[in-house]
């Protein structure tokens, strides 16, 4: 099933053909905005080595959220990767999550976790929350530190981006992708005890592709 | 890297969202492959809002449960198969599914073999119906599973039945991976390795000369 949106940043990107398998639910539009309660913004912080495809993307919710997460199993994890699984191992729940395309902050050392903190620190001071209510990922070249100064001066602005609209979800999706050629977002409608419930999300990923998640 | 934001509105307790988030990333983001390198940056994050009111999920056997957990597989895959779709260099999408396996991870582990394997990708990049390709790769997954029972089909011409190797219209097949190709669509590698109740699938792309050139210039 392909959604033929007007996706945001789709000048820069178009938003890919979504394959869904067959069940008790129809496809909306929206991805991570779908489900009540969520927000999201993709803008160019500078952070990629050329261009201005967006590369920064904040997804929020309203309330604290039930949080889950899933991560490589690769030893040499990334210092986002390390961040977030000690914040889901003290907190069951989150409220935001900031996401760099650009840079890996892996194989950064102490320096790289150093600068996880500070931006979630920075993120978190600007909605308002506690550093451990946010979680970060981050996605582009292995073994740079992520140009810290152009992501934390885009903070405010990102911030003020945020929507709970369509656009929102599509330039986030934007925002994350490194060589993708194309954004990958979609969501669903469907009934749980009789309820309409959304689920929806985003995702990236062309090369280095053989996840191992736990 | 592959990086990952599900949300929903459903209320759903944290352990048991946790069980569910990995259940579905173990159908789905863990059954892709695009080069076999698993990367430092993989993360799923989930979030449930709870905002939709409905019934609170405290347990993995409720009926709200399952199709809570229906929904979350469905878009899992659904960008799963992007990625492996859009894999740098990718002509095609390749959907491997495996039937008759003992279980669903033994199927799964088969299945994820042969979309891995840089021979069988090459193959279908080359639009050459290789049998004998995935025929290995299935029997190097570290699953036991008798080799006369082995049938293999892509997508409805079978190629293989019974372990024995069959004649098939080799221009036919190899039509179908052009075919694919041109419309970057799916090419479906479907294998049987016994009589068992278990399947699972696994979602790769094939490997182009555009692969080597895209990572030759995207460097550390």
């Amino acid at each position: 099933v392909s959604l033929s949106t007007n996706a945001a940043g789709a000048d820069f990107v178009p938003p890919a053909p979504i394959f869904l398998p067959e069940g008790p639910w129809k496809l909306v539009p929206g991805g991570v905005t779908a489900a009540k309660g969520f927000k999201a913004a993709g803008m160019y912080g500078g952070l990629r080595a050329k261009g201005e495809k967006p590369d920064l993307a904040l997804v929020t919710c309203d309330v604290d959220a039930i949080a889950a997460g899933s991560f490589t199993t690769n030893v040499v994890a990334a210092a986002p990767v390390v961040y977030c699984r000690h914040v889901l191992d003290i907190s069951t729940t989150a409220r935001a999550v900031l996401i760099n395309a650009g840079q890996a902050n892996a194989a950064t050392g102490d320096a790289g976790y150093q600068d996880v903190i500070e931006c979630a620190s920075a993120i978190a001071k600007l909605l308002q929350l506690r550093a451990e209510e946010v979680l970060i990922e981050s996605t582009g070249v292995i073994g740079h530190r992520i140009k810290k100064e152009a992501l934390l001066n885009s903070l405010p602005k990102l911030v003020s981006l945020l929507s709970p609209t369509v656009e929102g979800a599509d330039s986030a999706a934007v925002a994350i992708t490194t060589t993708d050629l194309v954004s990958k977002s979609v969501a669903i409608e469907s009934k749980v005890g009789g309820v309409d419930i959304r689920v929806g999300g985003m995702a990236k990923g062309s090369g280095m592709i053989h996840p191992n998640m736990a | 890297t592959m990086l990952g934001v599900i949300t929903t509105d459903a209320t759903v307790t944290g352990d048991i969202w946790r069980k569910m988030v990995q259940i579905a990333v173990n159908r789905s983001f863990n059954q892709i492959t695009v080069d076999g390198d698993t990367s430092t940056n993989d993360t799923v994050i989930a979030l449930a809002s709870g905002i939709s009111g409905s019934t609170r999920i405290s347990s993995l056997d409720s009926d709200e449960a399952q199709q809570l957990q229906a929904c979350l597989d469905a878009v899992m895959q659904g960008l799963a198969k992007s990625i492996a779709w859009d894999g740098e260099g990718a002509t095609c999408l390749i959907e491997v599914t495996v039937t008759g396996a003992n279980n669903e991870m033994e199927a799964a582990k088969i299945a994820r073999s042969v979309a891995s394997s840089s021979l069988a990708k090459a193959a279908v990049y080359g639009r050459d119906p290789n049998w004998g390709r995935i025929a290995c790769a299935a029997g190097y997954a570290g699953i036991p599973f008798n080799p006369n029972e082995l049938c293999i089909s892509l997508g409805d011409i079978q190629l293989m039945d019974g372990g024995q190797p069959l004649p098939f219209d080799r221009a036919a097949a190899s039509a179908y991976l052009r075919q694919a190709g041109e419309i970057h669509g799916t090419v479906e590698i479907h294998i049987s390795i016994g009589s068992g109740e278990g399947r699972g699938r696994a979602w790769g792309c094939d490997l182009s000369y555009d692969y080597v050139k895209i990572n030759a210039e995207y460097t550390t």
